[in-house]
């Protein structure tokens, strides 16, 4: 009861860029998904790779990252992914299931 | 009765810009008083903002990496798994189910049944207008009918002189009405189209939110270090012949502001024509005298991007494309019984009643997800929530991967 409360979501893309199937790719297409994990205080979001034909995630295989501090930015407008990327709290968000 | 009856109101593409989410600027005189005698969950999640995951998730308590639904082309029983759904799991409990307008995402991802007969206990009802949703029925400037992404409309110039959602309200009414004096319990599922694109509605709406009072999203830009993969290019709104015209640059834009302005303008009015819908749902539960007995759900797919980071779309994970509204009335429990007065559910026209106050008495702030909604309307309506899935589930019919809520509406809020 005393765990903090966590909300997972996940959106899949067909490439590293933007282009004209980004939006709603179909799944023989997707490349990469971005799994976010997000609590009262942030949003940790990692973007990997991802193999439709097994449906499997390649957890080594990080495309990009993004951390929102929610306290300091509601809006989610300062990516602090890059400034903390070896830092203990993303370690430590990294081996979560 | 010795089971609750279940309501469970859907909104398309609904963030949580309502006056009971703290909004000043939307009006929702109707949910707003739903949620004043609801519990309120502020802070709730879908696990894909897209309309087909996200209903196959909710709707099964899985997350799409177990229903395997991430488009609109998988449907979960035949990719996945044979998951129960939440109405039949009602249905196979003794309720009498049935769906109006859009719960399942439509086509392939609902085996082009809507999951009948698995989920419902007759064929799903689709408003016959919705067919000329993406016809050429908006008037342009130049007077001519267009595709357009802004659609208010006169009503009486439509085709049928009516709109999909005003249908989907005639009849979940017309069904209310004869499940009145029945006593098999019912669970009656009510998907409204609206706020979705593209924004065609009553054009009496719009005056709600006159241009001068609209204002840009505050952070209108794409954010400097947002990783290109992250950002989508909303091209579902750039096909309108109204968008077109604005030669907008492909992927990041921008909208004009002036552009920018009228889509919150039509995105809010679609959003108080949607909750005149409810009201008139409500008032019509409340007339039959359904009201003291039936558990109310309210809640979205997704939400949606009204121009921050320069994005006018779901399809991200963003917490504006991934937060919605979520609330349960459950009368005895989130109102005492001697609180039920004889009108539970007035309904509030806001074009001719605009000033109007609620307060919510009963609100969570901690973290929840669509996937919680399973296990919680069971639990709520009285009937045994499915146990949690073990770590692989793909045998496994019925079980849920979300949290069962029931607990919430008894004890204070920790933490």
């Amino acid at each position: 009861k005393d765990e903090e409360a966590i909300a997972y979501s996940q959106y899949p893309r067909p490439a590293d860029t933007p282009q004209v199937n980004s939006d709603v790719p179909d799944l023989k297409d997707v490349k990469v998904m971005g799994y976010s994990l997000r609590s009262w205080d942030y949003r940790y979001t990692l973007w990997l790779g991802y193999n439709p034909k097994t449906f499997q995630v390649n957890v080594s295989d990080v495309h990009a990252g993004e951390l929102y501090i929610l306290a300091d930015d509601p809006g989610e407008d300062k990516n602090i992914y890059s400034d903390l990327e070896q830092s203990v709290v993303i370690k430590k968000l990294s081996t979560l299931p | 009765r010795g089971r609750r009856n279940v309501l469970f109101i859907m909104a398309d593409d609904l963030r949580p810009s309502l006056g009971c989410y703290g909004d000043s600027v939307v009006k929702s005189p109707n949910i707003d008083q739903l949620a004043s005698k609801s519990q309120v969950f502020l802070n709730t999640y879908a696990q894909q903002a897209l309309c087909a995951p996200s209903r196959a998730s909710m709707l099964t308590s899985r997350r799409p990496d177990t229903t395997r639904v991430y488009d609109f082309n998988s449907y979960w029983r035949d990719q996945s798994g044979n998951y129960t759904t939440l109405p039949q799991y009602f249905k196979s409990s003794g309720y009498f189910t049935a769906s109006v307008g859009k719960i399942f995402h439509p086509g392939i991802s609902s085996n082009f049944s809507d999951d009948y007969p698995y989920s419902w206990s007759i064929p799903a009802y689709h408003p016959p207008s919705f067919h000329y949703e993406k016809k050429k029925l908006c008037k342009g400037d130049d007077g001519k009918l267009h595709v357009n992404l802004l659609c208010a409309v006169n009503v009486t110039e439509q085709p049928g002189g009516t709109l999909p959602d005003l249908e989907s309200t005639e009849e979940a009414v017309r069904l209310l009405k004869s499940w009145a004096n029945n006593d098999a319990p019912f669970f009656l599922a009510v998907g409204f189209h609206k706020p979705h694109i593209p924004f065609r509605i009553p054009q009496e709406y719009l005056s709600l939110y006159p241009i001068e009072n609209m204002t840009l999203a505050p952070d209108p830009n794409v954010p400097e270090f947002l990783p290109p993969v992250a950002y989508n290019p909303w091209t579902d709104i750039r096909g309108r012949d109204d968008v077109q015209k604005l030669n907008v640059s492909f992927p990041y834009g921008p909208i004009p502001k002036d552009f920018q302005l009228r889509i919150r303008q039509h995105y809010f009015a679609a959003v108080s024509y949607m909750d005149a819908q409810v009201g008139r749902l409500l008032s019509s539960l409340d007339a039959l005298g359904l009201a003291d007995d039936t558990m109310v759900v309210f809640t979205s797919d997704h939400g949606w991007s009204l121009g921050e980071h320069g994005e006018w779309a779901k399809f991200s994970n963003f917490n504006v494309a991934t937060q919605v509204p979520l609330m349960f009335y459950v009368p005895g429990i989130t109102i005492p019984r001697d609180q039920l007065g004889e009108s539970t559910f007035p309904f509030i026209d806001i074009l001719t009643q605009p000033k109007y106050r609620f307060k919510n008495d009963k609100v969570r702030r901690n973290v929840v997800e669509l996937v919680d909604v399973f296990p919680t309307v069971a639990s709520m309506a009285g009937l045994r929530a499915p146990e949690h899935c073990a770590d692989v589930s793909f045998q496994e019919e019925l079980c849920t991967e979300g949290d069962n809520l029931a607990h919430t509406f008894r004890r204070r809020e920790r933490g």
